[in-house]
This record gives structure tokens, sequence and C-alpha cells, in this order.
């Protein structure tokens, strides 16, 4: 199963159209094995993005560097995906 | 559960769970409900649509949940309204009078495949699963691979990336047998493909920014259905034409049902809570399908009233 700990997933909002530029290019950049879940598409919309855990050094400098406003929507993927299991497993038991 | 009354709506379920809620509803319901299998994914999966009818030679209405595999709280809000359906019929005057005038059909796991694979493998994943020839990637994104504008802006030509359009239009089993029975039905009055997430109910086009010739209309009926869903629980949604809410995206769905002759044809993009993405929290799943329940009412209700 694939294991998706330390990926982090950020919620990017751009402030103007020369941001949501640069987002799309580094939605290019392939190495980084970005997952938009909400793409770079305009001004008006937040962008969401996981990130590897060996990816998120480079994104993180990358929006700093440009001074691109982010939060942290996800902290670790993974939690909240064993949160989930958990509770499927509860679910089923208590059936 | 030994009946739908004893399945648990407020948790996730695998494919195999969710077929059996199929089942059990059919065998619960057989005036009412049936069961039809319009096709066999990639890997062999039936490709089920629950039909609800109460006479014969009716116009139809669809609906669809989950051709995004990892979304899962859509085929959680499928199966929930399902069981709305067939608990409403006879109740509720409004699904009744629906009822009575048209078939509604529900697939409520669209991609089983895919979400078969979300279940056993990828949490993330969101395409099919088929192979693609010379490349190390599988699937295509189902969404992007109507014949509307295929292979236009908006969508890829990169088996590796997520929205992947295929090789040729309707070349996924899972879009293709959709195509042929709604081709082949020929009576379909509206269509509603249920996404998740970011809070939109989404009209033609997203493959072109001409409006469609029906766009005042759409959009009146997706601001009616918008404020009866934030009613609920005062979730805000945006509406209007996909390429203008969201992006231009060739090859969607409702572009092509709407290109069909399907006038109502819209697509949802459910909750967003703004914390969870897609891993939404298992509580979430009943409150976002009763509000979801609520637009979906407006738009079978002004279907019903406005025949064409």
């Amino acid at each position: 199963k694939e294991n998706f700990v330390g990926h982090q997933v950020l919620r990017i909002t751009p402030k103007n159209e020369a941001e949501v530029i640069l987002l799309k290019e580094l939605s290019q950049l392939e190495h980084l094995e970005l997952d938009f879940w909400r793409e770079p598409i305009d001004v008006s919309l937040p962008v969401d993005a996981r990130v590897p855990f060996h990816s998120l050094q480079p994104v993180r400098s990358f929006l700093a560097y440009n001074e691109i406003h982010y939060d942290i929507m996800i902290a670790d993927l993974q939690d909240l995906l064993d949160a989930e299991q958990q509770e499927m497993t509860k679910s089923r038991a208590l059936q | 559960p030994r009946s739908t009354d004893d399945f648990n709506y407020a948790t996730y379920h695998t494919l195999s769970e969710i077929n059996s809620f199929i089942d059990a509803l059919v065998q619960e319901n057989p005036n009412l409900v049936s069961k039809i299998v319009i096709g066999q994914s990639y890997e062999g999966r039936p490709l089920n649509v629950l039909k609800f009818s109460t006479g014969a030679n009716r116009p139809g209405i669809w609906i669809d949940t989950g051709i995004h595999s990892r979304e899962w709280v859509t085929q959680a809000s499928g199966t929930w309204f399902a069981k709305k359906i067939a608990t409403d019929y006879g109740r509720d005057a409004a699904l009744t009078a629906i009822l009575d005038r048209f078939d509604i059909f529900l697939e409520i796991v669209t991609n089983p495949d895919g979400f078969q694979f979300t279940h056993t493998s990828n949490r993330m994943w969101r395409k099919t699963r088929k192979p693609n020839s010379g490349s190390r990637c599988a699937g295509v994104d189902p969404n992007r691979n109507w014949d509307a504008g295929f292979g236009g802006a908006g969508s890829s030509s990169n088996p590796c990336s997520e929205t992947y359009r295929g090789t040729y239009a309707h070349s996924e089993p899972e879009v293709k047998a959709i195509v042929d029975f709604v081709t082949s039905h020929g009576n379909l009055k509206a269509f509603v493909s249920i996404h998740s997430y970011s809070q939109m109910l989404l009209y033609p086009y997203g493959y072109t920014k001409t409006p469609c010739r029906d766009q005042a209309e759409l959009h009146e009926v997706a601001q009616r259905a918008v404020a009866a869903l934030t009613s609920l629980y005062g979730t805000k949604y945006a509406y209007g034409s996909i390429i203008n809410v969201i992006y231009q995206a060739s090859g969607g769905t409702i572009d092509w049902t709407y290109d069909q002759g399907i006038k109502y044809s819209y697509t949802f993009e459910l909750r967003d809570t703004g914390r969870y993405g897609f891993i939404l929290p298992a509580n979430q799943i009943v409150p976002t399908a009763q509000e979801t329940w609520q637009a979906l009412m407006v738009i079978m209700d002004h279907t019903k009233n406005n025949p064409y």
C-alpha cells in the first residue's frame, strides 16, 4: 500500500497573475512529483498541492523566495489516512 | 448489515460493501428499484446503475458519483441518495411527483477499478486503471475522455498527468458504457455528474468560452439550487459555467451530455472544509449528502416542470 508519511498538502493563495504563472511553472517540474488537488488557474482560486516529503524543502524555498503565501492544510497526510482507516475498522466492528 | 436500514451511512465503505448495499436496496424495494449493468470496467468489474422507476417508457434523470476514485465523499453521498430516493418515494410529495413522471438512474461507483485501487493500493488514485502503452503510468482522467472538445486545452497528453485525456475520445470502458447508455436510452432530460471538492455547481461549457444556448436558464436554476443547498448548513457555493468558474477543461462529461441534447446538464464539486481536501472526515458525509440533495431536488423539480 502506498505510504504518504511526511506528505503535506499546502493551500497556496496567489495574490496576482504573476504568482499564478510561477505556480504553473512549479507544477511543470516533474521531478518534484507534486499532485495538484486544485490547480493554479486564477487569482480568485486557492491552489492545493500534495507535496511528497522529498520535495518539501525545494517547494517551500520556492514559495518563500517568491513571497507566495501558503498555509499547511494537511501536516501529515498519512496521519489522516490512518485515522480514516481506524474509523472504517471501528465502524465495521460496531456493525 | 442485514438491511439498508442497518447500513452505516456515516462511514466510508469498500466497493464490495457498496455493491452489497445496491443488491440489498433492490431486494427490499422490488417495485421501485432495479439494478442494471451498463458495461464492465477495464478490470472486468460490473458498472452497476440503480434504476428507480414507477412505470414504463419514462424520460430519465441521470446522476453519477465518483468518476474520480479518490473523491470518496461522492460515492458515500451517492449511497445516501439511493436510500433517500427509496425512502422518500410515496412520502415526500416533490420526489414522488418526480418519480411519477421520470426514471432516476444512479451510478454510485462510476470508476470501480480506481475506487478499488484507492482502498487497496493508493488512496490518492484519481484516474481509471487501464495501462497506457509505452508509458510507466496507468490510467486516464475519465473527465477529460469525452467527445466534447476532446484533446483541447485543459487536458493533458502526458499519461503521467492526473488530467491525461487518453488516446481517443471514449477510450475508457467506464466512459464508453455511459455514452452507450445515454445514446441508446435517447430520452434523458437531466444529467448530473458529482465530484468533490471545492464547492461549486457548474454547467456547460468547459471546452469553449462560447456560452451554451440555455445559459440564462441553467444559471437561474443553479442559483436556486445553490440557495437551497446553502439553506441547510450555510455551505457557500460558487456557480456558473465550467470555463468561467474554474478553468478551461476539454473532454468533460457534461459538455458531451449537453451537446447530446440533455439541456439540464450539471456537475457538482462537493464540500471543501479547507482542512482536509479529499480526506473529508466521515462525520461530514451525511451533512454533505443532505445539503447536496436539496440542490438535486431543485434541478430535478425544474426538469419535471419544464418539459422540452
